[in-house]
């Protein structure tokens, strides 16, 4: 038996919404550290890991671990029919093949359920080793879906370069060139705005726009986006969800033949 | 010219 509210209901629409387009079906992992999805895109170019602690919710109830196959876009069609303010929970029994939502209004005047079939499906899991980062970015996330969006259409890839200078982010195209430097900025009003670079050495890495601009879906779910670069590792982009966890996609580099 | 690396190189299967 699982059972899972969560009084923020509006954070479970806005992990579906940021990730449905990069992975169609996915094993939501369900234990006693929580609510958790590991995923490559069809290319196996892009990986999205997803974690909602336990303690997040505020009723939380998994007998035993669970995983449940879900086509993302039909969980996100159904998660779309939730109002903001509800509260959704995430029922299932052992073994079963359907997970139910849950989604009462604040005031528990309209309670609806959506049932939706499980799938089976077969997927990877990867590990994916502790690594010490060369450089790691923090920065406002508006930011850094703008700079994506606006790269885009110049060029298909983004050249991510860390200096002691700044983060320079960089794209060529048939059209021309495009460079945006973003300098470390931690003199603001509200925290949000800060932009702060850690940089053990200089880094420079080139990746496909299409997936970062996927990852940038993710950008209601927090002001602040983080990315981690190394040496030809894949890019860490990380969103936190709320004080309950973190989405984190990673994107293999683009390297030279 | 650059080629798309896939995340398996990277990441083992568990």
């Amino acid at each position: 038996m699982l059972e899972l509210r969560l009084v923020q209901g509006s954070l479970l629409k806005k992990v579906l919404e940021s990730v449905k387009d990069l992975v169609n079906d996915a094993n939501f992992d369900c234990s006693a550290t929580g609510f958790s999805l590991q995923a490559m895109d069809s290319s196996h170019v892009a990986l999205v890991a997803l974690l909602l602690r336990s303690e997040g919710f505020e009723h939380y109830r998994c007998d035993r671990n669970l995983s449940m196959g879900m086509n993302l876009n039909n969980m996100a069609k159904m998660l779309k029919c939730a109002g903001n303010d509800d509260i959704v929970t995430i029922k299932a029994d052992d073994g079963g093949d359907t997970v139910t939502f849950m989604f009462e209004s604040p005031t528990q005047d309209k309670i609806a359920d959506f049932e939706m079939k499980l799938m089976d499906i077969d997927s990877e899991h990867l590990g994916i080793p502790e690594a010490e980062f060369q450089a790691i970015v923090r920065m406002p996330s508006a930011e850094f879906a703008r700079i994506c969006k606006d790269l885009s259409s110049i060029g298909d890839t983004v050249v991510i370069s860390v200096t002691k200078e700044g983060v320079k982010f960089s794209t060529r195209g048939d059209i021309g060139t495009a460079n945006i430097v973003c300098r470390q900025n931690t003199t603001v009003d509200k925290p949000e705005d800060a932009t702060v670079i850690e940089m053990q050495e200089p880094v420079s890495l080139t990746f496909a726009l299409r997936y970062m601009n996927s990852f940038t879906k993710a950008t209601p779910l927090s002001n602040q986006v983080t990315i981690s670069l190394s040496s030809e590792l894949p890019v860490v982009v990380e969103y936190k969800v709320a004080e309950m966890g973190y989405i984190r996609f990673y994107l293999a580099p683009k390297l030279e033949e | 010219r650059q080629e798309q690396s896939p995340l398996t190189i990277y990441f083992h299967n568990l």
